[in-house]
C-alpha cells in the first residue's frame, strides 16, 4: 500500500434540495 | 487520485438549478419566442446551446436581459429543449420530434439534434 485510500463511490444525495 | 465520488452530484445540482428557475431566483434573462416569454439562467443556456454560448460570449450581447429568437422558432419546441437543459430528459413524441429537432439545430444543440435524427430513422425502420 502507498498510503492512499481507495476511491469510494457515494450513491446518496450530495447536496441539500432547494424547496419547490 | 483517490477520493469520494458522489455519483449523483451533477444531477442534484441540475435539479436545484431547475428549482431556482421555477421560483425565478437569480434568473437573469428572458427569451422571447413567438410572443411567449421564458425565464432562464444565462449560464445554463450557454452551457447547453452553441447559439447561446456565442451570444453570451459576445462583448456586445452578453449583458442583454431580453433575447428575441428568430420568429420561425417554435415556442413549444423551445420549451421542451429548455426543460431538457434543466432536467436531462427529452420527451419522445411523434407529434413533436420534428419541431424539437429543428429547434435543436437552430440552438446548435448538435447532440440532441443527432439523437432526434437517429430516433426518426429508427421509427422509419420500424
Amino acid at each position: 500500500r502507498d498510503g492512499r485510500l481507495p476511491t469510494v463511490k457515494e450513491a446518496g444525495r450530495s447536496i441539500h434540495e432547494i424547496p419547490r | 487520485d483517490s477520493c469520494i465520488q458522489f455519483t449523483r452530484h451533477a444531477g442534484d445540482v441540475l435539479f436545484n438549478l431547475n428549482r431556482l428557475r421555477s421560483r425565478d431566483i437569480l434568473t437573469d434573462v428572458t427569451i422571447l419566442v413567438d410572443h411567449q416569454r421564458f425565464r432562464a439562467h444565462k449560464t445554463v443556456l450557454m452551457a447547453c446551446s452553441g447559439l447561446f454560448y456565442a451570444i453570451f460570449t459576445d462583448q456586445l450581447k452578453f449583458n442583454l436581459n431580453l433575447i428575441s429568437l428568430d420568429p420561425d422558432v417554435d415556442a413549444e419546441g423551445f420549451g421542451i429543449l429548455l426543460d431538457f437543459m434543466y432536467t436531462s430528459r427529452l420527451p419522445l413524441r411523434d407529434s413533436s420530434i420534428m419541431v424539437v429537432m429543428n429547434t435543436a439545430i437552430y440552438l446548435q444543440m448538435d447532440h440532441v439534434a443527432d439523437t432526434c435524427r437517429r430516433y426518426l430513422q429508427s421509427s422509419e425502420d420500424i
